[in-house]
């Protein structure tokens, strides 16, 4: 059986939230590292992976692997009835027909306990290469989130441009052109409002804003954003969580 | 003009 405790379920809710607009059925894999998960949305042009790792969890009891099989709908629904300060829980059996979600409030003084059924489903696993980036950047999430939501009022794509001299995000559409560039800087007081830039190459790839707009999502998850990139392969985009991280993918746009 | 490619081009599906 399963028993993994969390002391926030907030944070189970920005992780459902921050993924549930771009894949709706997945396999939650409990496996002795944590709960992970990876699923591409239906056109496979992007794909997110996401791990709780098991440290997070206290206690986290698990006796074989299991897949939770859910549906991203029904669990945002039972995850409303949670407080984010509440500690969550979750129970399921070794062949289980459906997961227990019990939340309890700091006072100890309040139980919640909501039963969902789960499906089976079906999984298309990607092989996803170990790759060195040409071009790894971190910023602020907020900074990206705004960039990708300026830009997209413009165009549906944007083409990311990561040299010495900085990292220049660039759309051209119907009404016009526009573009960002961050320089490289580095806040002593607050390191998360840093913007760095380790370049091994310089790199130029487009991307889908639309996709790009949604994994920005997952903003709330992280203050930092890091973009990994090398030419001609898929973007990495990467939220650190405390314990565990929600990666997206991203295929890039490519000329003929 | 560009296209928009998808992971299975980059990504072995197992």
């Amino acid at each position: 059986m399963l028993e993994a405790r969390l002391e926030q379920a907030g944070v189970l809710k920005k992780v459902v939230d921050a993924i549930r607009d771009l894949v709706q059925d997945i396999n939650f894999d409990c496996n002795d590292s944590g709960i992970a998960l990876q699923a591409m949305d239906n056109s496979h042009v992007a794909l997110v992976s996401m791990l709780l790792k098991s440290e997070g969890f206290s206690p986290y009891r698990l006796d074989r692997n299991i897949a939770l099989g859910i549906n991203l709908t029904s669990l945002t629904k039972v995850l409303r009835c949670a407080q984010n300060e509440d500690i969550l829980t979750l129970k399921a059996e070794d062949t289980p027909d459906t997961l227990s979600l019990i939340f309890e409030n700091a006072e100890n003084d309040r139980i919640s306990e909501y039963e969902l059924k789960l499906m089976d489903i079906d999984q298309e696993h990607l092989g996803i290469p170990e790759t060195e980036y040409a071009a790894a950047i971190s910023m602020p999430s907020a900074e990206f989130q705004r960039i990708c939501r300026d830009l997209i009022q413009l165009s549906d794509s944007v083409t990311i441009e990561a040299s010495k001299e900085g990292v220049k995000f660039s759309c051209s559409g119907d009404i016009g052109s526009g573009s960002v560039t961050l320089r490289q800087q580095n806040n002593v007081d607050k390191p998360d409002l840093s913007t760095k830039i380790e370049l091994t190459e310089p790199v130029t790839l487009t991307f889908s804003l639309k996709y790009l707009v949604n994994f920005c999502k997952a903003s709330a998850l992280s203050s930092v954003v890091t973009l990994s990139l090398s030419n001609e392969v898929p973007l990495l985009v990467e939220y650190a969580m405390g314990s565990g991280f929600v990666r997206f993918y991203l295929a890039p746009k490519i000329g003929e | 003009v560009k296209s928009q490619t998808t992971l299975g081009r980059f990504f072995n599906l197992s």
